[in-house]
């Protein structure tokens, strides 16, 4: 019903203004509805400005601004709806080491109510988690899982600088 | 409600039976590029009912099914299990445990099972509705989909915020 | 005509198979037209096995194994034809460690002939160059280059995890 | 032959003239999100002839001006030169050095300069013929492009070897 969907689209509203802060220190974001009057046929455009910069045209932010403003659209609806569980795959691929270590903040301060699971590449990202697991082929072509305890310095460095592959 | 979990039989690079057991909080699955990772997002999405092989970076379904490697015979069929935990009963059943299977046998034949009982998709997506789990939702963000949320065409971003409404 | 992009295909597929071979140990990669009647209208099409797997579909091939294909059929294409200078952005992000290193040694190899520029992010590429410009923008909204030398470590650090981004 | 320097002024978010030199060899360019690194890209791109807004991630090739920021109005032009070197006359002209220029000025005027000189593309297109070098070739491959290479469709594959031939 559209009342819902008004009282929701309202409350991600407001989690997005916030969490935007917090992932572009001194810039703002904002979402908007096309057409308030038919708001289940309306689209939801994104307004932002990021810090010192005039434009604000989402095409031509670069290619980690546009992801880290997908994150702050996607952490704001984790907010207002938290589901059980949530697969990130290579989120952080396009992000500088700033933009990362602000990415895993945000993961940490949801893990209270949201289960992560990350596919990671970024060794940032491996430090700030609680569990790993390992997922090696050797040259079988079958995947075999490895729990890696997060003390094992050793054991991480040899999956993400396996010779094997 | 969180995933506990996860178990692969025959499901694209993971020939043998693979269990993955996870804990609340936030867990990296890491390791080389091939070795099986966004084969698990993959097999999360199938297991929740996604339909289009193409989603699953396929042409047909049937490619699903391990399909043999140097040391293993093709799979005669693939399996996918979805633990998840419900001591918070966020799942209107009578259940600590519920555990939603899907299977794929070579002649096409296909089961949806929950619980050891065979059901149909319908009352999975019933299930699981008000949790925010959910092939097309928020839950999974597939490998290279973070710069899709903000930039498909809104009408999509519009289904994100009805999915959380 | 056709004479020579027959002639100039051979050549690149030669190409491709010896530069696959590199940066898949084990694998094996050629060329294919899909008629080689009319050349000059005929599809080019990719057949590569990669080690221990049996499937060649290239769909099902991962982010970083689909990158690491592209990489050896555009070195390919170098060997055979080299430009006055060549600008990769990024193009290594979806690699493992073990792959960015084939992918710089490749870079070192074929630095003789073409000139190149190289956006990044990661470390290891950073290592393997010459000459590191950085730049910056300190939130003003303009770009401002700082070239920086490859023994100033500190300076780097600064540039990869700038606090002002 | 190799690209010597590089001038951008008014373009994108290089609101100052800014210049860049460059060696033979690997150079790397390295910054924040947002910083700049791929708007150089786009610029080498367009003095090359690019005609389409949408491949310089705009909507009209005015954006490509410098729209301003927190401490420089904005640009009444935008202006980029390339500079080659030509020691070894791979360019059949009489020059050591060769220089590629385009401006665009807030009226819509535009203009194609080869050493000092006003031309029109075609004849850049020319004098660039054997070099390899082009806006659409392989010597530039932009940000998220490099899975594109293998998986467009065919025909652009066969287009890049003819580019070659
Ligand atoms: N039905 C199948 N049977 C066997 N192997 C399969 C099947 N389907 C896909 N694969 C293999 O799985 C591999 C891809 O795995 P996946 O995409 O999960 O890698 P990844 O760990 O995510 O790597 P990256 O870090 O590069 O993203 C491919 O090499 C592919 O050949
Ligand atoms: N005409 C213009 N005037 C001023 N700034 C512009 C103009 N066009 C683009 N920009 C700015 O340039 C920035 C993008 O730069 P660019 O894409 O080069 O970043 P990048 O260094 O490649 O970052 P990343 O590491 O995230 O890929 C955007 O923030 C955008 O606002
Ligand atoms: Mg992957
Ligand atoms: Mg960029």
């Amino acid at each position: 019903s559209s009342e819902r969907f008004i009282e929701t689209f309202k409350q991600i509203n407001v989690a997005f203004n916030d969490i935007f802060d917090v992932l572009f220190p001194g810039g703002s974001g904002m979402l908007k509805l096309s057409d308030e009057n038919a708001p289940l046929e309306s689209d939801v455009d994104i307004v932002c400005k990021l810090p010192g910069k005039k434009l604000s045209t989402l095409e031509l932010f670069s290619g980690g601004e546009k992801a880290l403003i997908s994150l702050a659209l996607l952490f704001s609806i984790l907010q207002v709806k938290p589901p059980a569980f949530c697969l990130l795959d290579e989120v952080e691929a396009a992000l500088d080491e700033v933009n990362v270590r602000r990415f895993t903040r945000m993961l940490r301060a949801f893990s209270g109510k949201t289960q992560f699971l990350v596919i990671t590449h970024n060794k940032e990202t491996m430090q700030a988690v609680d569990v790993i697991y390992g997922i090696t082929m050797q040259k079988t072509g079958v995947s075999k899982p490895i729990s890696i305890r997060l003390e094992d310095e050793d054991k991480i460095k040899e999956f993400t600088y396996s010779k094997s592959g | 409600m969180y995933l506990k979990s996860l178990e692969l039989m025959g499901f694209k690079s993971f020939g043998r039976k693979t269990v993955f057991d996870f804990q609340p909080g936030v867990t990296a699955i890491i390791g080389p590029n091939g070795s099986g990772k966004s084969n698990i997002c993959d097999a999360i999405r199938w297991v929740l009912g996604e339909q289009s092989a193409k989603a699953l970076r396929g042409t047909k379904m049937s490619e699903v099914i391990f399909a043999g490697s140097a040391e293993l015979r093709p799979a005669a069929f693939s399996q996918v299990k979805l633990i998840l935990d419900n001591e918070d009963r966020a799942m209107p059943l009578d259940y600590s445990e519920v555990s939603i299977g899907r299977q794929l046998f070579r002649s096409g034949e296909s089961n949806y099972i929950v619980n050891n009982n065979r059901t149909l998709l319908n009352s999975i997506k019933e299930m699981l509705m008000d949790t925010g789990i959910g092939k097309d939702g928020y839950s999974v963000i597939g490998q290279g989909d973070i710069d899709d949320i903000i930039f498909q065409r809104t009408q999509s971003r519009r289904a994100l915020i009805e999915e959380a409404a």
